[in-house]
């Protein structure tokens, strides 16, 4: 564990638990792609069925439930409780033009042919446009409640300080890992637009 | 390609 990695989980956890208490202080979900959400609840219950097989430590197990719970919370809030809400017109992006790809790549580019480790590529690749959806909605809207945009920008920060997290990984213990690594580079650069536009619009907007 | 190993990471 280094800083990198640390302000990275919590960056990403701070992303899950502004999204379910933008949800459920406004009792509405709206603005929120449940596409995105069903693709994360697939990337973290592909990835973490680990759990059953592997013990790192306690803060892993305990951080991979909370984000299983908070993944599944979050599609409960949006698909049961606050269904009303949810913005299904402008949630139209075709999630199969993403999962089929990376399933056919996970099974092509892995480190093992096995059953969990081709689960755990896939998440891996998965996660990397699983916020698709969700740009594309707030492109097709034109706009993001400030509060969703603080959500976008906390869970592009996680895999961005991921990057710098496998950097001092590289050089400190000589691990790496390429398909996390380039997966994670994709996954940020697809934040890029947005993070310029949080910036210069935090900076200058209002 | 490198063999797997724990994946120690969320």
């Amino acid at each position: 564990m280094n800083v990198f990695r640390l302000l990275g989980d919590i960056s990403h956890l701070l992303a899950i638990i502004i999204l379910l208490l933008k949800i459920w202080k406004t009792r509405s979900c709206a603005g929120i792609s449940g596409r995105s959400q069903v693709l994360f609840a697939v990337v973290y219950t592909a990835r973490y069925l680990d759990l059953f097989t592997s013990y790192i430590s306690a803060y892993n197990s305990i951080m991979k439930l909370v984000f299983l719970a908070a993944s599944y919370g979050t599609i409960y809030l949006m698909f049961i409780k606050f269904k009303a809400s949810y913005d299904h017109n402008h949630d139209t992006f075709r999630i199969e033009f993403l999962i089929l790809p990376c399933v056919l790549l996970s099974l092509l580019i892995n480190h093992e042919f096995s059953p969990l480790e081709i689960l755990w590529t896939f998440s891996i690749y998965l996660e990397s446009v699983a916020i698709l959806p969700q740009l594309f909605m707030v492109s097709k809207t034109g706009e993001a409640e400030s509060i969703t945009s603080h959500y976008l920008f906390a869970l592009g920060s996680y895999r961005a300080l991921y990057i710098l997290n496998w950097i001092y990984r590289y050089y400190a213990e000589s691990h790496y890992d390429v398909i996390a690594i380039v997966a994670g580079i994709v996954q940020t650069v697809l934040y890029c637009d947005f993070f310029y536009l949080y910036i210069t619009k935090g900076i200058y907007g209002q | 390609d490198e063999p797997a190993e724990e994946h120690d990471e969320l």
